[in-house]
Parts: C-alpha cells; sequence; structure tokens
C-alpha cells in the first residue's frame, strides 16, 4: 500500500519554519548588494513527496529589509528589521528545497524586492523621510560629499565606494540628505590618495577591508555635514564631524 | 441523472452541526506575521 501522503504542512509549523530558516540563510548568503533581509511570514508552503525520505518543498515567502549591510558579519539575529516609518524594504520569495533523509537544502530561489508605497508612509507619517532612487542627484551629492570629508580626515587607509546602498531625503522641518554607503580599502593612505588617487587599489576582497558609512547632509535651514564609517576589520569611526563642523558649517 | 441542486441539499443534510462553541482552526497558511505587513 503506498505511504499515505504526508499531512499538509502548515506556515507556523515548526518544519515549515526550520525550512524558511534554511532558505533565508542561503538568500542572504547569496546575495551582494544592498542589506541582509529576514523573515517576516511565510505565505505558503507545499510538500511533494518524492520517495522514501524525499521531499521537494515550495516556500513563498515575506522578507523585511534589516539594517545589516550584505557584507556585513553581523549575525542575522542581531539585524535590526527596518521600521515601517524608516520606508521598509519587501522582499517577496520563492523558493524550491530538497529534503533528503532530513536534510534541507534550497535547490533554487526567486526574490524581487520593493520599498513600501510613499502614500502609505505619508499617511502614517507626513515628515518621514522617504527613499529616493540611488542615482537621485542629492543623494549622490551628498554620498560625495561624505565619503571625501571622511577621507579628508581619517588617520585609517583611503576608502573607495562600493555602492550606495540608500538614500533618504526629508523636506521638513529641515531638509535633511541621509544616506547610507559601502566602501571598501585601499592600498592607500589617506595622505598618499591626496598626491596620487589613481594608484590606489581596492584591497582584496576579504571581509575585514569592507567597511559602511552612514551620512547626513543638512542643507537647509543651515548647512551641515554629518559622516560616520567602520570597517568590519577594526573600527575606524571619524570623530563625528559636527565636533569638527566650524570648518564645515557655513 | 442526478441535479446538482439534489446532491448540494444531500450535502447539506449529511453536514454534521459542529459542537457548540466550535472554533475552526486558523488556515494553515500564510503564518504569522512576524514584524509588521507592508
Amino acid at each position: 500500500v503506498p505511504a499515505a501522503p504526508p499531512a499538509p504542512l502548515g506556515c507556523d509549523d515548526p518544519e515549515s519554519e526550520a525550512a524558511a530558516e534554511v532558505a533565508v540563510n542561503y538568500i542572504n548568503d547569496h546575495s551582494h548588494h544592498g542589506y541582509k533581509f529576514a523573515l517576516n511570514t511565510i505565505k505558503d508552503i507545499h510538500v511533494v513527496p518524492q520517495g522514501p525520505n524525499n521531499y521537494i518543498i515550495f516556500l513563498e515567502l515575506d522578507l523585511l529589509e534589516t539594517k545589516c549591510p550584505i557584507l556585513s558579519p553581523t549575525p542575522l539575529a542581531n539585524c535590526t528589521v527596518r521600521s515601517f516609518a524608516e520606508h521598509a524594504v519587501e522582499g517577496d520569495c520563492d523558493v524550491k528545497l530538497k529534503k533528503l533523509d532530513g536534510t534541507v537544502s534550497v535547490v533554487a530561489s526567486k526574490c524581487h524586492s520593493h520599498a513600501d508605497s510613499s502614500e502609505d508612509i505619508r499617511q502614517i507619517c507626513p515628515d518621514c523621510p522617504l527613499l529616493a532612487s540611488l542615482n537621485n542627484t542629492e543623494v549622490l551629492e551628498a554620498v560625495s560629499a561624505a565619503l571625501n570629508d571622511f577621507n579628508s580626515k581619517t588617520t585609517g587607509p583611503y576608502l573607495r565606494l562600493l555602492e550606495i546602498g540608500r538614500g533618504q531625503i526629508q523636506y521638513h522641518p529641515a531638509h535633511i540628505v541621509a544616506v547610507e554607503f559601502a566602501v571598501g580599502a585601499t592600498n592607500c593612505s589617506a595622505e598618499e590618495a591626496k598626491v596620487n588617487v589613481g594608484a590606489c587599489q581596492l584591497l582584496p576582497e576579504d571581509q575585514s577591508n569592507f567597511g559602511f558609512c552612514t551620512g547626513t547632509m543638512v542643507k537647509r535651514p543651515s548647512q551641515d555635514l554629518n559622516v560616520d564609517c567602520q570597517l568590519y576589520g577594526h573600527q575606524v569611526s571619524t570623530q563625528d564631524i559636527v565636533l569638527l563642523s566650524s570648518q564645515d558649517t557655513s | 441523472p442526478v441535479r446538482k441542486r439534489a446532491v448540494a441539499e444531500a450535502a447539506q443534510h449529511d453536514k454534521v452541526p459542529h459542537p457548540v462553541g466550535f472554533v475552526p482552526p486558523p488556515p494553515p497558511c500564510p503564518g504569522k506575521i512576524r514584524y509588521f505587513d507592508i
């Protein structure tokens, strides 16, 4: 008598959660841009028997972007999910897994992410900063100014921009551009870079040579610039530029 | 031929009424929302 088909799994069953954890870790391990994602909801699960102790599992997952850059060594469990008011980003993923003799592994995954709608944010928080496109001129200007400012003051290696992770612009009560971007250490000191920046090459792709910066550029009512960068291998955080803002505030 | 309506009526009569206070189990999917829904 053929084995009875397994009872359909519920989305909150421990077995479903275990499979979802394997899927989310796989998705984060195989992503090279942006931020880590955390599981928000298991939307659906289907298990298809293939033979004795051999199943194919189809998962439909809802993920939410965390504040941890994808290259950060921070464990996912310690990564804060970006709140609704910070203009959350959702990931919808379809994942195919195999469960063979109790071991679950990912066969394939397909995800696409999208930011929450600005209207939703506006309804809840009229003055919250909204996500801007990554090629927005104000975002590009703020990233360039922040990185130049950091490199002009750092005692560590000269940092090059790897990718812009996020840009948010607020207009009230002040006009502020907040940016987040990934950086890589080069083989130059900041001093050497002033002489011949073209000779500064990114160091080998080792996690300790990667880092992350956050910056805010206030454009109105006064002008101000704050930037903080940290390399994953060691903490290289500058002084908060506001402390030195006498040179930067106009 | 059995008319659909007859089958439906028959099924209705065969339906076992739930005991008083019966709470149907939550649908198996989608699962719980761990943070918030957007």
